[in-house]
């Protein structure tokens, strides 16, 4: 998996079994088509986060802080926030 | 507020829906009424009108599953993805569906089916998620008591952005006559009103959609779209008084009545007029007019009129009773009334009656838009 951004004190693995399910299924991340070439600067995981920041009016950090953390587990409707 | 890609919307104005079963979590009847009140949600502030059937393919079929439920998108237990719909279309389309895993309520307590069952039928109307934290159209479950629950502006704007304003539909039956959009012409020599009312000290005369404010102290007068003031309110208002010690007006159009308090709605209406005490034969108000000094509201339907006590909240007795004999010089009937500064205003036509409510008797046969400095 990619090391993300991730604020100190927070355990990666458990933060993305949240992050990568919601970005999966509001956010239309592809996990399966994450591009193997990565170039510096276009990480799609930190981009749908960005993405789901700035949809909720927080702070665009694309990285897993808190706040991030805990709007991805407010409950809520199954319809996507992005559509292709 | 966002629609979908394309923006789907459903092309008629007429609507139906179906409960395909039941969660064990309520009663029947809670259930049914969530589902109904929803609707209500939209349906008051748009043409749109939703019947319920029990058989067969409805538009917006309605169903509680757990797990994977057939459509490729399961749900997850508890918390997490609490209902989803499907935006306007043939088949799945328009349908909502619950996930049964979580606890539903019909209060505050757990989650409410009111308030996640109006959201998902903003989808299955063919909005999508709104950014603004106070839409209903919000993707994030928010617990409000359900009495008091309101739409925002945010989502009337969106909706009515889909199928426009609560009389927008094109006229399909004789009661929903097509409305002019130009603005009255006040300072015609034929100008007639639907209703008058005060309000926190001006005058507001209602037209069609439109309603003209006059400041008693200012000649100006601004002409204004009813929906500004009161988006969820249908135009062609029919009666109106003022309770100015509550600091509430009521709004009457055919067989149901509103209550505000300046631009606000009051919670629990629209309300039936039979709640007032009328009888069934009653459909409509022509005129309604409060007097604060003696508490009393009369309410004029064709020749006759009634007498309300608004301290007791009950119709007093031995009415109704005919108006030209009660009213000397004013009658047989009134279309539209107001009260100020000891006189009621009862309007006739293009003709306006000055009537003294303390010697009981007509005192001026003015213009109707006397008011208006023309």
């Amino acid at each position: 998996s990619y090391n993300l951004p991730v604020n100190h004190g927070t355990t990666l693995e458990k933060n993305l079994l949240v992050a990568e399910p919601y970005l999966e299924k509001f956010y239309g991340l592809k996990m399966k088509e994450l591009p193997l070439n990565k170039i510096k600067g276009n990480d799609p995981v930190v981009e749908k986060i960005e993405e789901m920041q700035e949809f909720f009016g927080l702070e665009v950090t694309g990285t897993l802080d808190s706040a991030t953390l805990e709007m991805m587990q407010k409950p809520r409707c199954g319809v996507p926030d992005v559509h292709d | 507020f966002n629609v979908f890609p394309r923006q789907p919307t459903w092309k008629k104005y007429d609507l139906t829906y179906r409960i395909m079963n039941y969660t064990p979590d309520m009663t029947r009847a809670d259930v049914d009424y969530a589902i109904e009140k929803a609707f209500k949600v939209w349906s008051n502030v748009t043409p749109l009108t939703f019947r319920r059937i029990y058989m067969g393919e409805a538009d917006i079929m309605i169903s509680f599953a757990s797990g994977v439920h057939g459509d490729f998108y399961p749900f997850d237990g508890r918390h997490g993805t609490l209902a989803h719909a499907y935006a306007p279309g043939p088949g799945i389309g328009g349908d909502a569906h619950f996930d049964e895993d979580e606890g539903w309520t019909a209060d505050i307590r757990g989650y409410n089916l009111f308030l996640v069952a109006a959201h998902e039928f903003g989808h299955s109307l063919g909005l999508d998620h709104s950014r603004d934290p106070q839409a209903l159209m919000y993707p994030n479950y928010k617990a409000v008591d359900p009495s008091r629950f309101r739409l925002s502006q945010d989502d009337v704007k969106g909706i009515q952005t889909l199928y426009g304003g609560p009389v927008n539909r094109p006229s399909k039956s004789p009661e929903l006559p097509s409305k002019p959009t130009t603005k009255p012409n006040v300072c015609s020599s034929s100008m007639t009103f639907d209703a008058i009312t005060t309000l926190r000290g001006e005058i507001i005369f209602f037209k069609d959609r439109f309603l003209m404010r006059k400041q008693l102290q200012n000649p100006k007068v601004s002409v204004d779209l009813l929906s500004l003031f009161w988006p969820s309110l249908p135009s062609g208002i029919q009666a109106a008084y003022e309770v100015e010690s509550k600091d509430q007006v009521f709004l009457f159009k055919d067989s149901k009545y509103w209550a505000v308090s300046g631009t606000n709605l009051l919670t629990g209406y629209p309300k039936n007029i039979q709640s007032l005490g009328f009888p069934s034969y009653v459909k409509k108000m022509d005129a309604a007019v409060h007097n604060p000094v003696t508490g009393k509201t009369y309410f004029f339907v064709g020749n006759n009129y009634w007498r309300y006590d608004e301290r007791s909240q009950s119709m007093d007795k031995n009415y109704p009773r005919q108006i030209a004999k009660a009213f000397l010089g004013v009658g047989p009937k009134v279309e539209a009334a107001f009260y100020y500064n000891r006189h009621y205003y009862f309007f006739q036509g293009a003709k306006q009656l000055e009537y003294d409510t303390f010697s009981n008797r007509v005192t001026q046969v003015l213009n109707s838009n006397s008011w208006f400095g023309c």
